[in-house]
């Protein structure tokens, strides 16, 4: 919150857009603003009416270096906008730097990411030390269609203005923390020696010779691939990841989505029932991939690039009882099975399980 | 004599650092030269805030991490304060 918890004292508020940047077009950033101002409005009871020619209490414009707020902007990067918390002439304003690469992709700086963090501020909200957070001071790019308001602005924005009127609340993405115990995982792989957690939009990195565990949006490291990644697995040999989601897969090639992706599931010779890919891993040894799908899974073989007969094989005819796969990842020889909080080490060539541990385990918590 | 380019990098390093408290966590602007000393441990209170704020190690001193966070693009509203 900001000091002074400064708000708006009615909830049908206005706006007004005083000026257009040349590097979208004018409807473009109208679809910005309006998609922005929805992020509030669809939390909270606020309105926001458009008006034309007369003050308004939220002036959005994009400015240049010193622009008279005592605030000037510094160029292009550094600092991209910068808002006034509730009140009377400057009050609510957004001042967007001019000099900004402004997109409505995620290319340069998306213009709906920004401008929906700074009305937070014009709102009353101040920075959040959430890193997943919409009010977390530095700038980080999410697909506008996939832009979810995370749950820590929505408890502060209802904090301050209450809940929406919709008869179900809405709710947002909570931040993963490394050490929650009751954190589950999407999927998990290995690239060239680090260890990538995936959950939601974000992935966790440990590195075998760091304490600590770094969060980081997946879409910083590869704003092509969706969130919600649901299995991947290294084949280390051609020094490539394969991530799945649904019925489609990408190919990572070194640290670069490789072009052409991404291609359907079948390719790799699963029947068409099959919808989507629990988890995966590849052993290097053999050079035989698992998939877990359901209670089954399929063995492909890498050299022949092709599903191996018989399959595919109950799970806990081989495995044991494992249950469900969530993610699984192979390293140093031996098989992780993640399902829920839950972590199973299993021993491939003694084909049994030689250990459980909390989901967690890998994080010096 | 020429400014060795480690003693310039320092000088960069300690104008980012600055700049970026001063802009974001209320670092006041006019430290007097006598004051240096003083002006260090005021520095070095504010830099502890923000590595405190994004969760990085809290050293006091700009470490590569909190270098790297300062260089990130971001939101002109200081962490700390008011903004009016």
């Amino acid at each position: 919150f900001t000091t002074g918890n400064p708000k708006w004292k009615r909830n049908q508020l206005t706006y007004r857009i005083l000026n257009y940047t040349p590097k979208m077009t004018k409807d473009d950033v109208d679809q910005a603003i309006q998609k922005a101002l929805s992020v509030w409005a669809n939390v909270t009871p606020l309105t926001f009416q458009k008006v034309e020619d007369k003050d308004a209490d939220i002036v959005i414009s994009f400015a240049y270096r010193d622009h008279q707020d005592n605030s000037p902007f510094d160029g292009p990067n550094g600092q991209l906008a910068h808002a006034f918390q509730p009140g009377e002439g400057i009050g609510g304003d957004v001042h967007l730097d001019e000099e900004e690469e402004w997109t409505k992709d995620g290319r340069g700086y998306n213009l709906f990411i920004v401008l929906a963090h700074e009305l937070g501020h014009s709102l009353g909200l101040s920075h959040s030390n959430d890193p997943g957070a919409l009010m977390y001071p530095t700038y980080s790019y999410t697909a506008p269609s996939e832009f979810l308001l995370p749950q820590d602005d929505i408890d502060g924005i209802q904090a301050i203005y209450g809940q929406s009127n919709t008869a179900v609340q809405p709710t947002g993405p909570i931040t993963p923390r490394a050490c929650d115990p009751n954190l589950t995982f999407d999927a998990i792989t290995t690239l060239r020696g680090e260890i990538i957690f995936f959950k939601g939009r974000y992935m966790l990195r440990k590195h075998p010779a760091r304490t600590e565990t770094e969060l980081n949006f997946i879409s910083l490291f590869w704003p092509k691939l969706p969130s919600g990644i649901q299995a991947a697995y290294e084949n280390v040999e051609r020094d490539e990841v394969l991530l799945f989601k649904e019925d489609k897969y990408w190919v990572l090639r070194g640290y670069d989505i490789a072009p052409g992706y991404p291609k359907p599931i079948y390719r790799l010779g699963f029947p068409k029932t099959v919808r989507r890919v629990n988890a995966a891993y590849s052993d290097e040894a053999t050079g035989k991939t698992y998939f877990f799908v359901a209670d089954r899974y399929w063995r492909y073989d890498e050299k022949k690039r092709s599903m191996d007969h018989g399959y595919p094989r109950k799970i806990v005819s081989d495995f044991g009882k494992i249950g469900r796969v969530d993610a699984v990842f192979i390293k140093d020889g031996y098989v992780y099975f993640f399902h829920g909080t839950t972590q199973f080490q299993f021993d491939p060539r003694a084909k049994q399980v030689v250990g459980q541990m909390k989901s967690i385990s890998w994080f010096n918590c | 004599f020429p400014v060795t380019p480690e003693a310039e990098d320092e000088r960069k390093t300690l104008e980012l650092v600055e700049s970026y408290l001063q802009n974001f966590y209320d670092l006041q602007r006019d430290h007097q030269p006598h004051l240096r000393s003083k002006g260090e441990n005021h520095l070095a209170a504010k830099l502890k805030k923000m590595q405190e704020f994004f969760g990085l190690e809290v050293t006091g001193k700009p470490d590569p991490d909190t270098l790297e966070m300062m260089k990130k693009p971001r939101c002109g509203v200081p962490d700390v304060g008011n903004y009016v």
